[in-house]
């Protein structure tokens, strides 16, 4: 399973979350605006969580994060 | 599984419950207006619970949260 | 295989019963109105249980329960 | 794979059935109007049987239980 | 794989045969009107036999026995 | 992977057919009119041979037995 | 995987072909008009051949065999 | 995975070549107007070649061969 | 996975490559108009090209080779 | 799973980003207009970046990256 | 998976790239016009790419390189 965010604006962040019995952000992406990442769920990644003006493809659909 | 959940409002709780014997709370993510999460069930989550108002995007289809 | 339960009112209770030879509560969570569970059949949980008045989403369909 | 039951009057009865060389009731869940549950065939579930009227859905649709 | 078996008249018979070399009656459910079974195909059953007005529901669609 | 059989005359014949190198009846089942069997293709069941008036459900679509 | 014959005359024949380096006839079944055969590829048939007119459903659509 | 081959004029040929770092072939298959044959890729067989005018049923859909 | 290749003029080549760290032709089969080949991808076919005019069905469609 | 990156201007950059607990780049791909990269997650690539103007293909769509 | 690559000019290169920490192009196949080649992601190869005019069929849809 992968996700594909697009960044709307600059600054937008993808921010990966631990799996395990802890939850804390291991790493976070920053993304200019019309930059697109895919990424997926791992070993050591088991949620996500984007801030800031941009597209995000799921297999549930599609959405925009953003106020 | 993942589930999508876009917090309509500031203040919107997502809580992991633990898998197991016990039922309890691991972990309770704060999310602002706009921002979006993306979670699986895991090894340590097996039910999650969502105060607040949001959309929350699922493979039975889409709701929202929120009295 | 998850289901997701929206509560329509306050004092909803999803119960949890336990796999194996025997069938007894091992867990009981209130919800209140709007709140929303998503809850997985688990290695502890074969069998769940609905009570108030709450939307239900299962691969079968949605439905509602409460008298 | 799981069915979801809801009680369309009160005393409605969900059996299980035990799995094995011999078939005997090891569990009747009893149902009030409204209610629902939701049951695996499990390590000690192959057969169920309901009694009362009730709704039922399956992978083969939905149906109605009761004379 | 399960089955689901409606009885459309009292005295409707489900009967379950052996698995393996022989193939003997091992198991016979009585149903009563309006009762429901559902039944899997087991470690101990791999065919079964219905008497009776009933309807059934498989994976090949609705059907309804009797003569 | 199972078939169904109604039979729609009395004195259908549902045969099974031994799966290995050699190819031989190991059970026939009589079917009066209206009676339903549910078969599986099983370790000992590779083949299966239908004779008489009957309603046969299989994965490719139903059809008619007899002449 | 199975595939379904129906003979549509006497004297039609299902030929199982040997599995392995050698393809040889392992076994003839004769089909009377009307009579129905259901067989699996298995551990000894990795091919058929089908002589004589007969209705033929496979996996990839129904067809009649006979010149 | 099979394919079915009908043979729409005498003498049309069904040709298994060899899996493995050779490729020869293995198995001729002559088939008469209207013979049908079912064959699956195999162990010793993961080529195959027909000559003549037959209907070819596979999983890409149906064809013809023949000039 | 296998694909069907139709030779729409005499002297259609099919080319297996070698699977591996080398590329390498370790097959080439001459087809005359309307032969047909359906060939799988092996342990030692991980690439194959076509020379010539033919049909080709694959899973992601048909299509015609040659200039 | 693979995705499809078509350039539609010189200088079109496709990053893999490390798979483990730290993200890193491991590899940047430098793509002049209309030249195409298939590009699957692996044992070393979790996540990807895509910078100008492309076009991109993946299981939930077709999006093009570029502000 | 595999994808199919039909070159629409002569001088199509399909180029693969090593799978594994390291990222360099282990072989490159040219295709003259009308040419088709059908390709594997292997374990030697987890990126391709395509330079010059051609169509290319993949699970996501068709599209064409070149400028
Ligand atoms: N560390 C958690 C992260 C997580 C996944 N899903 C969640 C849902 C709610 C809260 C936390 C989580 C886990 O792996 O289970
Ligand atoms: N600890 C429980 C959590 C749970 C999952 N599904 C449930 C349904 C009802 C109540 C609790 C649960 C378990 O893993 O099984
Ligand atoms: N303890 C039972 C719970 C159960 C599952 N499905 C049921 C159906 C009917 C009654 C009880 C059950 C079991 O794991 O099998
Ligand atoms: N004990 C039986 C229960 C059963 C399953 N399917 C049946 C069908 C008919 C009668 C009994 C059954 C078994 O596990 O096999
Ligand atoms: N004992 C038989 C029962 C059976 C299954 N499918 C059949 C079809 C025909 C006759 C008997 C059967 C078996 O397990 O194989
Ligand atoms: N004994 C044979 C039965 C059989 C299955 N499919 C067949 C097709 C044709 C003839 C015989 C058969 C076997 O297991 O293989
Ligand atoms: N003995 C052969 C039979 C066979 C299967 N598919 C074929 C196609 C062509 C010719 C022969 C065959 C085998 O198992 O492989
Ligand atoms: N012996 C070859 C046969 C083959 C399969 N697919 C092919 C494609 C092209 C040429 C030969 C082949 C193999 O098993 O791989
Ligand atoms: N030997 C290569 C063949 C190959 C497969 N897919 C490719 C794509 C491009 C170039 C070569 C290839 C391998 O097995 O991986
Ligand atoms: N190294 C990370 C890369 C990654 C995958 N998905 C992510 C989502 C967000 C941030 C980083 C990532 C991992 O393998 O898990
Ligand atoms: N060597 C890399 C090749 C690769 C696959 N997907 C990629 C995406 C971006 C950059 C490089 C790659 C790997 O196997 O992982």
């Amino acid at each position: 399973d992968y996700i594909v965010v697009k960044a709307l604006q600059d600054g937008v962040t993808l921010i990966g979350l631990t799996r395990g019995k802890e939850t804390k952000f291991h790493h976070s992406e920053k993304l200019d605006k019309g930059e697109v990442m895919l990424v997926q769920f791992t070993e050591h990644t088991s949620a996500m969580k984007i801030r800031g003006k941009a597209q995000i493809w799921t297999k549930h659909g599609q959405l925009e994060s953003g106020a």
